[in-house]
């Protein structure tokens, strides 16, 4: 028996809106610790990793390890539905071809309930090594959602590249060049508006701003977006959820040929 | 030109 009720059912919408443009089909794996799915787009470039704790739960009950196969535009059709100060209740068997869904809301009195048939979704998994990078920043997650909406008038690819100057983003195409140059930054009170750079050695990667733009609809679940990079490897970019998870998108650079 | 990397260049499979 799966059981799990979300006061702030908000957050789960949300974490459902920060995958669906870039995964249709999706395994919610639900184990003692916590709810994760580990997901890539259909053109393994990227990869969706989400972890939200049990702690999260005002309730968690989970006595088997499962996977909830979930077609995500559903879902989100389902989720259209919640108000957005309801509780969420989650609910399955351990058979798990269905899942309960529950919206309700105190003030208004009202219970929402839906039965959601799940599917047997046959998903690559894939071993993502634990590695120090070379370059690590933290912003604001909203100027990082200007940025490269922005950028993507001038072209198609963005150029991340990380300095001693700072954090710069480049695009490049038939109108010309575009540079936002990002400086360290830790003047503000609020320590959610800081940038701050964290650098062993200088990176610079190349990365399809349509992805970059998709994993920006993760912004309402934080305010700080960090950014994680290593010559030659896939870009981190994750979204912390509080202190009871993250979500967190890998992006496979643009190469040479 | 840039080529497009996927994430199988550089992580394994389960």
């Amino acid at each position: 028996m799966f059981e799990a009720r979300l006061a702030n059912g908000n957050i789960f919408k949300m974490i459902v809106e920060s995958i669906r443009e870039l995964v249709v089909d999706v395994n919610i794996d639900c184990s003692t610790e916590e709810l994760s799915i580990q997901c890539m787009d259909s053109a393994h470039v990227a990869l969706v990793s989400m972890s939200l704790s049990q702690s999260a739960f005002d309730h968690f009950r989970c006595d088997r390890s499962l996977s909830l196969g979930l077609n995500l535009p559903n879902v989100s059709k389902i989720f259209k539905m919640m108000g957005r100060d309801d509780t969420m209740v989650l609910k399955a068997e351990d058979s798990a071809d269905k899942l309960m869904l529950m919206f309700e809301n105190d003030k208004s009195g009202t219970i929402a309930d839906f039965e959601l048939k799940l599917m047997a979704i046959e998903a690559e998994q894939l071993g993502v090594p634990d590695t120090a990078y070379k370059c690590s920043i933290s912003m604001p997650s909203s100027e990082f959602q200007r940025i490269v909406r922005d950028l993507q008038v001038m072209g198609d690819t963005c150029k991340i590249s990380c300095t001693k100057e700072g954090l710069k983003f480049s695009a490049t195409g038939q109108i010309g060049t575009g540079n936002i140059l990002m400086r360290q930054n830790v003047a503000s009170e609020k320590e959610e508006d800081h940038v701050t750079i964290d650098m062993e050695e200088p990176v610079e990667l190349n990365f399809a701003l349509r992805y970059l733009n998709f994993f920006t609809k993760a912004t309402p679940l934080s305010p700080t977006v960090i950014l994680k990079m290593s010559p030659g490897l896939p870009i981190v970019i994750e979204y912390p959820i509080e202190q009871l998870g993250h979500v967190k998108y890998y992006l496979a650079p643009k190469m040479e040929e | 030109p840039l080529k497009q990397g996927t994430l199988f260049s550089f992580f394994n499979k389960h």
